[in-house]
């Protein structure tokens, strides 16, 4: 494991602590998007079925296990704690996050590295998380008004993305064969997504103001 | 080579 693969693991981790810090501090989800945290719950439940057939580290595992525990307590908290979800900005949320799953699925059916019931799931996955983010930058678009630690997350999560491009870079000059083209690509994708985002939490930063999006 | 599973990124 190098260096980038490293960061992007704990700013992934970070971003997630921020999000349960949020939400256990301030009991509060407002800012949140419910279909986002549903979308990574699935992508982690479908991703790391490979838990049950192949090992590769202690750490790779116990890191999934929590990515799988805490995605499932945030939609859990969203959903069900009841101070928690009255929060919820139910009417802002509406991104119909159904045909992200529909349109990840189809691909992963055409497009996969072999045809067998975990490559094609494993595919899904990472087609679903290049796209989950989309219900949540739409929500706080809408919203326009963004707290500091909503803010934060999204960063974190960004900057797993920006760490994990590099990563691959890295393993593309040090690694004999490396033809991850799948991940690469929707990885690409992904972290695409976030650039809007980017360009305004660094105006944001600079100016020392609260990060605020254009309607 | 391809990269069928065991897949070791997160």
């Amino acid at each position: 494991m190098n260096i980038f693969r490293f960061a992007g693991d704990m700013t992934h981790l970070i971003s997630i602590l921020v999000l349960l810090l949020k939400i256990y501090a301030t009991k509060s989800c407002s800012g949140i998007s419910l279909k986002t945290q549903e979308l990574y719950a699935l992508v982690f439940l479908t991703r790391y079925l490979d838990l049950f057939t192949d090992f590769i580290s202690v750490y790779n595992t116990i890191m999934k296990l929590v990515f799988i525990a805490s995605s499932l307590a945030i939609v859990w908290c969203m959903r069900m704690h009841r101070v928690v979800r009255r929060s919820y900005d139910k009417e802002i949320d509406t991104f119909r996050h159904y045909f992200l799953i529909l349109a990840s699925f189809l691909l992963a059916v055409l497009v996969h590295e072999k045809f067998t019931f975990q490559e094609i799931f494993w595919a899904f996955s990472i087609y679903l998380e290049a796209l989950a983010i989309l219900p949540q930058l739409v929500l706080l678009q809408r919203s326009g008004n963004v707290d500091n630690l909503t803010g934060q997350y999204v960063f974190f999560l960004g900057a797993y993305r920006a760490f994990y491009i590099l990563n691959w870079i890295y393993r593309y000059f040090t690694e004999q064969h490396f033809s991850r083209w799948i991940a690469c690509l929707s990885g690409i994708v992904q972290t695409a997504l976030y650039a809007d985002f980017f360009y305004y939490y660094f105006i944001s930063w600079k100016n020392n103001a609260k990060l605020q999006l254009p309607a | 080579e391809p990269s069928f599973y065991p897949k070791d990124e997160l």
